[in-house]
């Protein structure tokens, strides 16, 4: 049976870019040329997942939107210069 | 664990903090209380002392809402609770509340300020975000009984690479530390056993590792975090999936979820199962889809309770070696899955035929947890 995966809404995405930029250092790659092969968005994700010792997919599955919903403190989890 | 960087530490030991303001939640006297105790946590295990100031101090500790004076805007109620600055002049310390959260002294209704402000000071003192899910500095917010709290293993070990032990020794000599067990131990004995929805849930601890339906990875998270008011340490787990409820039994008290949120009324007795008063607490329980019945294990019995009929089954209680007469010792944990009963017993897994009770193959207690 073929199940579809759940629709990400665009506030999802929304939510979760700001949550990479937040808490992983997650910088959007400006300029006309992306460089093939993972997105910078995906790094993130597969970052923050294994952090979190979620399911590394680099997609933004319910678990992980799950772990980014809830009550956290506001400090990086990796280390920025800041 | 992880710290700030290398010299992000205090280079002093007598450290001074000064509340600038305080939550309307609280009473002026809880908030001095939560924030003390707070620090104090950390005090316990190195040399550090810390002592409240009115003149200028290492530490600041300031309720703010959105804006309120750092690059870092608070959000709003949930999402970022706190924040607080790596060891430094100015700034440096300080641990900021996002005010627009509800504050409590030991209630779960809010955010219990003082397990707040002791993973804040964590940051203050020099420590970064923990990977270890049981960890204080583990960034996500999970309710302990403020009165019960000790400091995990993890944060101990964090706070001393910066600072050393406490020159005076242990505060609470007789208080064992609370670690995060490591599911490829192959010393690890499981509490409990039992899907939920296609997924499978094993219990240790304070912790539980779940297997979604479609991975094999399984992730490592605290009870806590997904059935709130849930016991830790419990005894025997398992589902009804024709009521879609998770049962999870600890001494002669069960616990009722439908999914992750709790069915009123419970925790009920045990006697709820038709166990009579001299069981004083059951080993593991698996529930046979194929019958409707619950197979519970105490000792060296086994007991089968007919869910439709809510009555013990003739013949029942028996020796569970009568059934399953491979199992030398006293199970731990039980679950059936796809036809499958697997049946643990300390170290390893027995896996018997539901139908025929057959033993098919003996399997690492491990074996769903993909070492």
């Amino acid at each position: 049976l073929c199940v579809p995966l759940p629709q990400r809404t665009n506030l999802d995405e929304q939510f979760a870019e700001k949550y990479l930029r937040t808490f992983f250092n997650f910088k959007e790659e400006n300029g006309s040329v992306v460089r093939r092969g993972i997105s910078p968005l995906s790094q993130k994700l597969r970052e923050m997942q294994e952090f979190f010792g979620l399911e590394i997919t680099g997609r933004l599955d319910s678990d992980t939107l799950k772990m980014m919903s809830k009550p956290r403190c506001g400090v990086p989890d990796i280390k920025t210069s800041a | 664990y992880s710290i700030s960087g290398n010299d992000l530490k205090w280079k002093k030991n007598h450290l001074t903090y000064r509340i600038e303001n305080y939550s309307p939640d609280m009473s002026v006297a809880e908030i001095e209380q939560s924030i003390d105790k707070a620090l104090q946590v950390w005090a316990k295990v190195t040399p550090l002392r810390f002592s409240k100031v009115s003149s200028d101090p290492d530490i600041k500790v300031l309720f703010g809402g959105q804006y309120h004076g750092d690059s870092y805007p608070f959000d709003g109620p949930d999402g970022t609770l706190a924040h607080a600055f790596a060891p430094g002049p100015g700034i440096g310390g300080d641990a900021h509340f996002d005010e627009d959260e509800l504050f409590t002294f030991r209630s779960q209704k809010g955010y219990v300020l003082f397990l707040v402000a002791a993973h804040e000071f964590g940051h203050s003192l020099g420590l970064s975000h923990s990977q270890d899910p049981g960890a204080l500095m583990f960034p996500v917010y999970t309710f302990h009984d403020p009165d019960t709290f000790v400091l995990p293993q993890d944060d101990v070990s964090g706070i001393q690479s910066l600072y050393g032990p406490n020159p005076e020794g242990p505060v609470d000599p007789g208080v064992t530390r609370p670690t995060t067990p490591d599911a490829c131990d192959s010393d690890l004995v499981l509490d409990a056993v039992t899907t939920l929805r296609g997924e499978m849930y094993f219990f240790k601890g304070r912790f539980l590792w779940r297997r979604p339906s479609q991975s094999d990875l399984p992730q490592q998270s605290l009870i806590a975090n997904f059935w709130r008011g849930a016991p830790v340490n419990i005894d025997a787990a398992f589902e009804n999936p024709e009521s879609d409820r998770v049962f999870l039994f600890k001494d002669r008290q069960v616990w009722a979820f439908r999914g992750y949120d709790p069915v009123s009324g419970y925790p009920k007795s045990i006697s709820t199962f038709g166990l009579p008063m001299t069981v004083r607490k059951i080993d593991a329980a698996l529930y046979d889809e194929q019958s409707g019945k619950i197979l519970f294990f105490a000792g060296n019995m086994q007991y089968r309770y007919d869910e439709a009929k809510k009555t013990m089954d003739e013949g029942f209680p028996k020796r569970i070696d009568l059934t399953f007469p491979d199992i030398p010792g006293k199970v731990t944990a039980a679950f059936e899955y796809r036809g499958f009963a697997y049946i643990y017993s300390g170290r390893v897994m027995f896996e018997y035929s539901m139908g025929s009770k057959r033993l098919f193959r003996l399997l690492d207690n491990n074996y769903f947890l993909t070492c």
